[in-house]
């Protein structure tokens, strides 16, 4: 592991020496292959690692830790500022329903997630409402209305209806007739490539203005996460991130990667398949696992 | 590296960008670079433009594999088990092999195991549906292993051609679920001790180095034939796959390219290898 490989680098720097560039080549060495051997994007560890260079070196190693610990300690705390704040939950919209819509590609999880949020919210006492927003991937309705029945919340759907933007209004306006003050929208699993797939979720966007789009991303995934993160973000501007499947042995580097490429904050991340395996997202232990 | 006209440092750090960023890993990277160096020296090899050939013959020397053709055994059923983690794309891979072989004049069978996620039994049906072959499915909640048992039970007296078995997607830290998928292979072989004749694990293209541990374990519990790599359709590479094939002896037999019916591919190790630089 990251620290003892660190430990045996600097084993001759003994007692008060400085961290200087000769000695901590090697170090950086070990840190990148420790952070693409986690996932994290070859670009991402490259700059990364130039920031930890720039703020070891010259570095007084302290009398109470070894150098290889004080190197480990600058890498986590770079990992921990990148990885941004301790989550702040969803802000409730001031005119009531707060609309969340869930965006990713196919599979990642945003069914279960949307599900997961609503049981959340509602165990915070608001009155959650869900739309079916996929009308292309076989069942996905009934999927998203067995979540909803298991919850006791509310699942909109207009059968036969292609409409996914009328799906989405109607959706709205009915939440709103029943007094439902948080809507969670499913969308299909996309591609960030597919153009036409990639216009319906912004003509969504546009016609009912949500208050929070969330990118769900599945932790496993490698270096392709800085492409469909850059492209979801560039077409939608999106508010947060949501990384699921974290209850697996992923190392979970596509975090780092997805919070350096769009600067946005990563806000809850998913643990199981139960809904109620969510998690606010804490960049500390985050940044722990990614260094494994 | 068209941009370098001579090999050298930067070449080399380029060629490592490609694969690492292919999802090769840093340990299969820097092996197939230090072949292709090997090469280079005793080849007397001068132009860097003549470097992509070497990088797909390296890559295409490991993937191929002769056992990597995908097609039926002279079992009656054949029985095909799908397994992998959640939301890697079996559900949708096994309406797409049903089409296959019934449009190859086979009679199919699709055994609906996934009794846990909500609609999955529904989501399975609707593709039987498609690709009009039968399914046979229990309650949802009910065990797994019997509705295994009951379709291939199905299977024999009807004088089904193959049998795909749907299984729940799956964590392989969970050993309670490896277990399960244990006790279905058990009960198949009930009926059938060479059942099943082929185990597809099915990995996400998106995935990194993680699915090099997915594959392990799940083979450790399960003797795995193949491997269905899913959504080559995205930008995402895959390249995970030459580390399995090397580490694992797994050969790739399919590949999915869409959510289409007909988005099935046989795997090629020289398309995998020319799209590496794509
Ligand atoms: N272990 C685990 N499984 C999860 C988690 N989140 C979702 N899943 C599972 O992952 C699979 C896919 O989840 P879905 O919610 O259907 O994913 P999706 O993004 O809606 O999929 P598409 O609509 O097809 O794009 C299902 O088997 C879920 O049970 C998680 O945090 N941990
Ligand atoms: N673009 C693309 N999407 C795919 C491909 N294969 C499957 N999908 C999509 O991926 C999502 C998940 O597919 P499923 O077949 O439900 O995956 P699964 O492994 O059965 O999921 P679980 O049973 O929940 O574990 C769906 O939205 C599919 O349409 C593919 O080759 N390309
Ligand atoms: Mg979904
Ligand atoms: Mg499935």
């Amino acid at each position: 592991e990251l620290t003892e490989k660190l430990n045996s680098i600097f084993k001759h720097l003994k007692g008060r020496g400085k961290l200087n560039k000769k000695n901590i080549e090697e170090a950086l060495k070990a840190i990148r292959r420790a952070l693409l051997e986690a996932d994290v994007n070859y670009r991402v560890t490259k700059k990364f690692v130039n920031q930890v260079k720039e703020r070891a070196v010259g570095q007084e190693v302290l009398k109470s830790i070894t150098p290889g610990q004080m190197v480990v300690k600058i890498v986590h705390d770079e990992l921990i500022s990148l990885l941004g704040q301790e989550t702040k939950d969803i802000k409730m919209a001031s005119q009531p329903p707060t609309i969340i819509m869930m965006v990713g590609l196919q599979g990642s999880g945003k069914t279960t997630m949307a599900g997961k949020l609503a049981r959340y919210f509602k165990s915070k006492g608001k009155l959650p409402f869900m739309i079916a927003g996929d009308v292309y991937r076989p069942a996905a309705i009934d999927q998203l209305q067995i979540l909803g029945k298991s919850i006791d919340v509310p699942v909109f759907t207009i059968s036969g209806s292609k409409n996914v933007v009328k799906i989405c209004q109607k959706g709205i306006a009915d939440a709103r007739r029943q007094g439902r003050n948080i809507v969670f929208i499913d969308t299909a699993g996309r591609l960030h490539i597919d153009e036409k797939m990639m216009d319906e979720v912004s003509r969504v966007k546009k016609a009912v203005n949500p208050h929070e789009i969330l990118f769900v991303a599945d932790g496993m995934t490698g270096q392709d996460a800085v492409n469909t993160a850059r492209e979801f973000n560039r077409h939608l501007e999106f508010d947060g991130v949501c990384l699921t499947k974290l209850d697996g042995d992923a190392r979970g580097g596509a975090a780092l990667s997805i919070a350096q490429v769009t600067k946005k904050p990563i806000k809850y991340i998913g643990v199981g398949e139960r809904l109620d395996a969510i998690e606010l997202f804490h960049p500390d232990r985050m940044a722990s696992r990614i260094l494994g | 590296i068209r941009r370098h006209v001579k090999i050298d440092d930067d070449m080399i750090d380029e060629l490592e960008e490609i694969l690492i960023q292919a999802d090769f890993g840093v340990g299969t990277s820097l092996k197939i670079i230090e072949n292709i160096k090997k090469r280079i020296k005793e080849e007397k090899i001068k132009e860097s433009n003549q470097v992509p050939s070497l990088l797909k013959s390296e890559v295409t020397k490991i993937l191929m594999s002769e056992e990597a053709r995908f097609g039926l055994s002279d079992a009656k059923p054949h029985v095909i088990m799908m397994i992998g983690v959640n939301g890697t794309g079996k559900t949708t891979t096994i309406g797409k092999m049903a089409l296959r072989f019934r449009k190859e004049g086979k009679k199919v069978l699709l055994g609906a195991s996934d009794t846990f996620r909500a609609a999955a039994i529904e989501q399975l049906e609707v593709w039987a549906d498609r690709a009009k072959v039968d399914v046979v499915r229990h309650a949802s909640g009910s065990d797994p292993a019997s509705v295994a048992f009951d379709s291939l039970k199905a299977a024999k007296s009807r004088g089904t051609d193959v049998v795909i078995i749907d299984t729940a997607g799956r964590l392989h830290t969970n050993i309670n679920l490896m277990q399960e998928l244990k006790k279905i292979r058990k009960v198949l072989k009930k009926i059938m001790p060479d059942a099943p004749h082929e185990t597809l694990l099915s990995l996400d293209a998106t995935t990194g180095q993680n699915a090099l541990q997915q594959a392990r374990i799940f083979k450790q519990h399960l003797d795995i034939t193949g491997l269905v790599v899913t959504k080559l359709d995205g930008t995402a590479k895959g390249g995970i796959i030459v580390a399995i094939k090397e580490e694992l002896n797994v050969p790739v037999k399919l590949i999915g390219v869409g959510e289409k019916i007909d988005d099935l591919r046989d795997f090629s190790a020289k398309e995998f290898a020319g799209a590496l630089f794509e």
